[in-house]
């Protein structure tokens, strides 16, 4: 799990049956107190693994957005909830977005850089078990999380994903891997779940639409190569319909086929698409 | 019905905010490590390495 804070920015993402939303109240009252109001709040997921284990809020959907629809101020008046669809009936990607009035205006209103960045959400499963192996530690190995991460990230390759940034690593026991890459005021993030009949990775990034798509490519390439999954989806939030179209290229280049794509509009988020990929050896 | 194992699948929140004070760049970096602490003990997990630049400050959690 990874949490990112900004001066005027707080991303946090947590995996396993934690109750992410339950941040939400005391970050507002922490904000409050340093003089900050909050203007928008977006909140994404997949589908669970074993969605009968999550703990309320997180027992549906339903349940989720009727939280946050509690939690948030009346400000953030413009919201939307939405579950897009996939063709397998087993992924799909949830969105909850809400703003407040003043961040609509200029999200409309405003030229770019304004709209320039995108961000990647890219879930994995059915991960190649040669590939998850290497997310386990070695019984008693005495190391610490940071010094067993510290090797994963070399091992695996994920630290030439993006070569420039600074990584902070850390490797569970008996299994299991979180990485946060800096590379000046953007950040990476990958979390590993290598357990076989439930192994499951991610990867999310941001960047910018005026970034070389060639980039774009060669890291989803490298991502899709350190783990080799036999299932893959990729959200891209975005203002522009430009990046996401590099995506199904790459990706299927490595062997994995696009086999659904649906885009939807939230407010001040702007456009996300979503695209689910196999393996062609499926 | 299937044994549970370990939820890969994450929840993901962005919360964006803005200040009364133009002058203030540091904004939510001024969060002192216990009000840090005390909203990832609502979440059910806590800091287990962290890392911070020019720009902001990442946190890796444990889960």
């Amino acid at each position: 799990s990874s949490l990112f804070v900004y001066p005027t920015k707080i991303i946090i993402k947590t995996c396993g049956t934690t109750q992410l939303l339950k941040s939400i109240r005391p970050l507002i009252n922490h904000a409050r107190h340093l003089g900050l109001t909050l203007c928008s709040c977006r909140y994404t997921r997949g589908n669970f693994i074993f969605p009968k284990s999550q703990p309320f809020p997180h027992t549906s959907f339903k349940d989720e957005v009727i939280y946050l629809e509690d939690c948030l101020p009346s400000n953030l008046c413009y919201r939307k909830a939405s579950v897009m669809p996939s063709k397998s009936g087993s992924h799909s990607w949830h969105v909850f977005t809400a703003a407040d009035n003043g961040l609509m205006m200029i999200h409309h209103h405003l030229p770019p850089p304004h709209q320039e960045l995108f961000t990647f959400e890219i879930c994995m499963t059915e991960l190649d078990r040669v590939s998850a192996a290497k997310f386990y530690r070695r019984a008693g190995d005495g190391k610490s999380g940071d010094l067993a991460g510290k090797e994963m990230t070399e091992l695996t390759g994920i630290g030439n994903i993006n070569p420039s940034a600074l990584i902070c690593d850390f490797g569970f026991d008996p299994c299991g891997y979180s990485m946060n890459g800096i590379d000046g005021d953007r950040y990476s993030t990958i979390h590993v779940t290598p357990e076989d009949g439930y192994s499951y990775a991610s990867f999310e990034c941001v960047g910018s639409v005026y970034d070389d798509h060639e980039d774009v490519v060669q890291v989803l390439k490298k991502v899709v190569q350190v783990f080799r999954p036999a299932t893959m989806s990729i959200s891209t939030t975005c203002s522009s319909h430009e990046v996401w179209t590099c995506v199904a290229g790459a990706v299927e280049s490595l062997g994995l086929k696009c086999r659904s794509c649906t885009v939807d509009e939230f407010p001040a988020a702007g456009n996300v698409v979503f695209q689910t990929f196999t393996a062609r050896r499926k | 019905m299937a044994v549970s194992g370990f939820e890969g699948f994450e929840k993901r929140l962005e919360l964006h905010f803005f200040g009364d004070d133009p002058e203030e760049v540091m904004g939510l970096r001024l969060l002192n490590f216990d009000s840090l602490q005390q909203v990832l003990h609502a979440v059910q997990c806590t800091v287990v390495s962290a890392v911070g630049n020019h720009y902001f400050d990442s946190y890796v959690l444990s889960e």
